[in-house]
């Protein structure tokens, strides 16, 4: 099934804010959410992975401008909820592949994460939807994994990758 | 901002495979999902949490046709990366809220997740986008979680969710 892939978007206008070590039990998501949404603070990438024993980490990414007062609420619940902590990047770099029936999107991925293996360039998150797969790179490689994506799958003129 | 909430999604077909303590550098992404992708697997989501020490877990989710498959593939390469262990769930619920204008999601997520703790259903793993928040929950939550969502966001007549 051919996969359409439509563009790579590069966003270097992130921060990266991860509460470690929180109770993976009913309710603590939103404990976390409620007061950030209440906050009006705009939240791009939502992040949990399972756990295995009891806890976990959720990370969310969030506009740089929005970092400083992401940090007081998140500070705060964290306390709270006994969380073991929390920890932040000013800046990190949010790349995406976005295209059309990337329900098939292993090969896309795949293709991505090559790409990126061959620059060095390390992959600290992973996040897909039909549309997009993202990953968050440190920020200086922002461009260099843009450029080098783009190339990959858009310089054959028809930016369609079988997938 | 508005927030337009379309519809709640559930897949009761998904199986969820996690590879754990994969070496957090270059290259180890693509050494797990090539092999995927060239067996044909179907891959729905793909999740990775930042790492802090060197070492991070890979989750995704297949049709539950694929599990087999999948284990097969990834219990090998997971030898060949020297990663601590495979964990897996024959069926998990993905369930969804579909939107528009979900960059301003934090909202929707944080009322998403406050349903779910009312009923005592455990959030396992979170993944967004603009279109979309999904959460993993524990197959036999599956459809109360899709039934309370829809109440929750869709039972007012509009769909519309003030973000
Ligand atoms: C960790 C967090 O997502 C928790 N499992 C909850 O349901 O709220
Ligand atoms: C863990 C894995 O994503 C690794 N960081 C990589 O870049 O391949």
């Amino acid at each position: 099934e051919d996969v359409l892939v439509s563009g790579v978007t590069l966003d270097q206008n992130q921060s990266k804010v991860t509460i470690v070590g929180v109770e993976d039990a009913p309710g603590l998501a939103a404990r976390i959410f409620g007061p950030i949404a209440d906050a009006g603070i705009v939240v791009d990438m939502i992040i949990q992975n399972a756990s295995e024993y009891g806890h976990t980490d959720m990370t969310f990414t969030v506009g740089r401008d929005d970092l400083r007062r992401a940090l007081e609420v998140i500070e705060r619940i964290a306390k709270e909820i006994s969380a073991s902590g929390v920890r932040h990047e000013d800046q990190v770099a949010k790349v995406s592949i976005v295209g059309l029936g990337m329900r098939t999107h292993a090969g896309v991925a795949a293709r991505m994460f090559s790409v990126l293996a061959a620059e060095r360039i390390n992959i600290q998150m992973i996040s897909t939807s039909e549309i997009k797969v993202s990953v968050v790179v440190d920020s200086k490689y922002g461009e260099l994994a843009m450029r080098t994506l783009h190339d990959a799958f858009l310089e054959n003129g028809a930016g369609a990758v079988r997938a």
